[in-house]
């Protein structure tokens, strides 16, 4: 299993529809202070079902949402696709591929869909916690989050060992 | 439950102590159980020392050292409990260009086994890509992605 | 004390805008008191938005943009109240070609108002010394210094 | 007023007794890591009057003292001697220059002195607290303490101008 495409629009700075493929292998992500490079990552640990905005440094859900710049106005919605390669079945679902989509309009509504099928956020999660995916304590390591792994309490390491096993 | 999570520490802690030995050349990493006899509830200590050095303690050791102690420990897990991919954000900050390169050489090691995205705004750690991807703001808060395919990733 | 505070609090708040213009040149920055009817008890909030950008919020600020606030924050208090000397120790380790190089004008500027001792492991970052330190440990645990004096450190 | 040298011995990584010389201006540090750069901030922060080893990354007050290496024993002091030009008289002392002093014994003991003469750690707090660089809050940014300006409660960045003030 891995990630073959990654779809962001209206998300924090990616007020422009974008589109990331990745490969099997290392992806580098390079660019300036402040061009959008952990907005990436938040994007992904927001369509892998994040819940509570503090995991994405916001203080309200809504704040993932495009908040407009000098001349555009701001977005409407946020919506983030991830398409994963599937083949290997580790995902317990019958499709080569699986996309996997969240959207927060501001009214606060929410959508969540996997392979265009309208489902609810529980379902995504579930459908990666068998996969090594689901919560990403240790398989997404945020800016300055690496030496929490040093500073936790012992508990803490143990408890990344159990969900990775 | 239990044998479960003593099977997977057994697996970490050994893969530990042989990514230490590359992160930290001649010096030497172990884990251990805070509470060995209460496999329940026990936590995981992190013990670290890089070659030439007496001291153990954590918290004396130096920014990058912790990051390079920190990396092992990540990495421990995920040979042991593999996930198909892993997405790290500017973990190199601290490294100065020998640990640096330590840290490109272990992700070297890591490309077949997992899919990788690196998150850096450092040169040198894109000599390491397969697939290279800049990012852009140009000053309308508006976020551009360019990319640019690596035929030949340099070997480190 | 309160008109202590009070007139501290407004040069700070002077500097603040003066220096973020330049940390962040197009973008605006401001101190605000949480509660400026309490002037005995009020806390103090930083306001930073950088050049083309409408979010304020300090928490969604990107990790370089966030250092570049936290030292127009501490160059303001060190400009409105001056201590003798002052020591950083890596503060620029998030900071890209183009901020460092802004962050080094700002040392430049106050390198006649104070005494500034920076540590670094990043070679850019020596170019600003008048007096450069090497400090090194050869595998046997201790350190040795070495000392070069820059007779003209490059003015940036 | 400013700082003239900075003397260390036996103090974490420094067996060896290394004398660093200031002048007013910019002085830069660099070196590998775990070379002990860090090591000279937190002898500035211990002289100065630092109380408590967990300023100090350590968690004991025993931890600064040379722990040995594999061909070196362990040290039973470590000392500090900071030298401070004061021909500005900001220090309220009658001295041109004012060495303070700070040893601590693996027995426990601590001794402190400004210019050779014997004193309390509470006499050199005193001495510096008036000059602007007693407490450190902002005078001394240790390594990844940056943030922290902008993570604290407004209350405590209230406190670092009180403190500068
Ligand atoms: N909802 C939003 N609408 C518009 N812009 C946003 C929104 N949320 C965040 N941003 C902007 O995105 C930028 C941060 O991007 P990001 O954190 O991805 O930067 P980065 O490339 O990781 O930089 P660094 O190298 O400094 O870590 C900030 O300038 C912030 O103002
Ligand atoms: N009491 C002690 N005795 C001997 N060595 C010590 C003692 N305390 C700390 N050290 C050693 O000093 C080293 C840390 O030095 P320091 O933090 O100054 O490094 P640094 O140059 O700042 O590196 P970095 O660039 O990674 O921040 C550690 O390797 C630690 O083991
Ligand atoms: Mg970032
Ligand atoms: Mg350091």
């Amino acid at each position: 299993m891995f990630l073959k495409s990654l779809e962001i629009k209206g998300f924090k700075s990616f007020a422009d529809r974008t589109e990331l493929v990745f490969e099997p292998g290392v992806t580098v992500v390079v660019g300036p202070n402040g061009s959008g490079k952990s907005n990436i990552v938040d994007a992904v640990t927001w369509v892998l079902g994040a819940q509570g905005p503090r995991a994405l440094r916001g203080s309200k859900m809504e704040d993932v949402i495009f908040a407009g710049g000098p001349q555009r106005a701001a977005l409407g919605r946020a919506q983030v696709m991830l398409t994963i390669d599937n083949s290997t079945g580790i995902l317990p679902i019958d499709f080569v591929e699986v996309a996997i989509s969240r959207t927060l309009y501001r009214s606060g509504e929410s959508e969540y869909s996997i392979n265009g099928a309208p489902c609810r956020l529980l379902d995504i999660q579930e459908l990666l916690s068998d996969s090594g995916v689901g919560r990403q304590f240790h398989t997404i390591v945020g800016q300055g989050q690496l030496d929490a792994v040093l500073s936790a309490r012992p508990e803490d390491r143990r408890a990344v060992i159990e969900e990775a096993a | 439950i239990v044998e479960i999570f003593e099977e997977a520490f057994n697996d970490v802690a050994h893969h530990f102590e042989e990514i230490i030995s590359k992160l930290f050349p001649g010096g030497r990493g172990r884990l251990r159980l805070t509470d060995p006899e209460n496999l329940l509830e026990t936590g995981i200590e992190v013990d670290a020392r890089p070659a030439g050095k007496s001291v153990r303690k954590l918290s004396l050791l130096s920014g990058g050292e912790r990051s390079m102690a920190a990396l092992g420990f990540l990495f421990a897990v995920f040979r042991a409990r593999p996930s198909p991919f892993y997405l790290l954000d500017e973990v190199e900050a601290a490294l100065d260009d020998l640990n640096l390169h330590r840290f490109l050489e272990l992700i070297d090691e890591f490309r077949n086994e997992s899919q990788l995205v690196l998150i850096t705004h450092q040169k040198r750690s894109m000599d390491v890509a397969d697939c290279l991807y800049g990012v852009t703001m140009q000053g309308s808060g508006v976020t551009k992605v360019v990319s640019q395919k690596m035929t030949d990733p340099v070997r480190i």
